[in-house]
C-alpha cells in the first residue's frame, strides 16, 4: 500500500481488507486546518478477489458510493459512479469521481495496471527465504534489483518494502511524479499492480507499462487509464500486445469530473 | 469463502485541495507525521517506509 503526498493533492492506495474510505473526512479534516480546501475525489478499483472479505464501508460498491456521497461536502456537485465492464466477467473498473468544478483538459494522466495469474517462477521471487538475516528494507532493496523493478524507469529514486513471509511495495520517485508497485505472490491468487503518472509530453510510459508487465508475465491483466488522450491508450494496448498478450476487451466512460476512463483487457495468448 | 487478508486488488483514492490564498508552500506537507498516521490507523495501515523530494512525499505502508 502506498501514500503519496503532495503540497494540494494526497493518493492513496491500499489492498486487503483496509478501510481505505474512512480515511476521506479525516483528510479533508486536516486539510482544512491549513485552509485547504477539497475540489476533487476519485475513487477507483477492480473487482475484488474476495468480495465477502471486505468490510464496512467496502461490502459492495454501492456501499462504498453511498458512503463516499455522504462524506464529501455537497459543492463537490459533478458527481458520477459508474462501474466500467470487460469482456472478463471477473474483471470490471469501478470508478466514483466527484469535484466543484467540470475536468478540463489536463497534462497528466494515470494509468493503473492489474496483474492477476502472475507466472509462478517469477512470483517466487516474491518470497522471503526464512532465517535471511535481512531486515524489510533490505529485503526489499534485494527484491527489486533481483527482479528488474529498478530498471522500469532507471531516473527514479525508488523506496521498497519486502514482507514477511512474502509480498512486496515499492514507491518509486522521478522528480513530480510517482509509480508503485505493489505484489502479492502467493499462488491462486496472486496479484500485482503498477501505477504511474504521465503527461502528454511523456514519451515513454507504454514502455514502462510493457516493462512492469513483463516482470511478473501474468495470465491476466487490466490497464486502466484516467485522462489520457486515445493515441496514449492505443500505444498501451500495443506495449502489452508485445508481450505476446491479446486484448480481449476497451471499454470507457466519461465522468464530468476526471474526463475520460478507458478500462482495457487482456489475457495470454496461451 | 472468505480468505481475508490475501486480497490484491487495490483501493485507490485521490484527494485534490485547493486554497485561496496564491501561494500555497509546502500546503498538505506541513501535516506532520502523526497526523499522518492517526488517519492510517483508521484505514489500517502503518508506515513501514518513507522517501521524498523537493515536490512530494511518498510512504510504503503496511498491508
Amino acid at each position: 500500500s502506498s501514500l503519496f503526498v503532495y503540497p494540494t493533492k494526497i493518493i492513496i492506495k491500499t489492498c486487503g481488507t483496509t478501510q481505505l474510505l474512512k480515511s476521506v473526512q479525516p483528510f479533508i479534516h486536516l486539510a482544512r486546518t491549513l485552509n485547504l480546501h477539497i475540489v476533487a475525489l476519485r475513487y477507483t478499483r477492480g473487482s475484488f478477489i474476495f468480495p465477502q472479505a471486505q468490510p464496512h464501508p467496502h461490502t459492495s460498491f454501492h456501499e462504498e458510493v453511498v458512503y463516499l456521497e455522504d462524506n464529501i461536502p455537497a459543492n463537490l456537485c459533478y458527481r458520477k459512479a459508474s462501474v466500467i465492464p470487460s469482456k472478463l466477467t471477473s474483471h470490471s473498473w469501478h470508478v466514483f469521481s466527484a469535484a466543484v468544478v467540470e475536468y478540463s483538459d489536463d497534462i497528466l494522466y494515470t494509468v493503473e495496471v492489474c496483474m492477476t495469474d502472475l507466472d509462478q517462477t517469477l512470483a517466487r521471487k516474491f518470497f522471503r527465504h526464512p532465517n535471511d538475516g535481512k531486515n524489510g528494507d533490505s529485503a526489499g532493496r534485494e527484491m527489486t534489483e533481483a527482479t528488474g523493478i529498478n530498471r522500469i524507469n532507471p531516473n527514479a529514486q525508488i523506496c521498497d518494502f519486502a514482507f514477511d513471509p512474502c509480498g512486496y511495495s515499492m514507491n518509486a520517485i522521478d522528480g513530480d511524479r510517482y509509480s508503485t508497485i505493489h505484489v502479492t505472490p502467493e499462488d491462486g491468487f496472486s496479484y500485482a499492480s503498477f501505477e504511474c503518472v504521465g503527461s502528454v509530453y511523456d514519451g515513454d510510459i507504454a514502455d514502462m507499462v510493457k516493462k512492469a508487465v513483463k516482470v511478473f508475465c501474468p495470465g491476466t491483466v487490466s490497464v486502466a487509464t484516467t485522462s489520457a488522450s486515445n493515441d496514449m491508450c492505443l500505444r498501451m494496448k500495443n506495449a502489452v500486445e508485445q508481450l505476446g498478450m491479446k486484448c480481449r476487451s476497451w471499454s470507457m466512460d466519461e465522468f464530468p469530473a476526471a474526463g475520460t476512463v478507458v478500462f482495457q483487457t487482456f489475457t495470454t495468448r496461451r | 469463502m472468505a480468505v481475508s487478508g490475501f486480497e490484491g486488488f487495490e483501493k485507490r483514492l485521490e484527494l485534490e485541495f485547493s486554497c485561496h490564498d496564491p501561494v500555497i508552500g509546502i500546503g498538505l506537507r506541513e501535516l506532520d507525521f502523526k497526523s499522518l498516521e492517526q488517519v492510517l490507523h483508521l484505514v489500517q495501515c502503518t508506515v513501514v517506509s518513507a522517501l521524498g523530494n523537493q515536490h512530494f512525499d511518498s510512504y510504503v505502508l503496511s498491508e
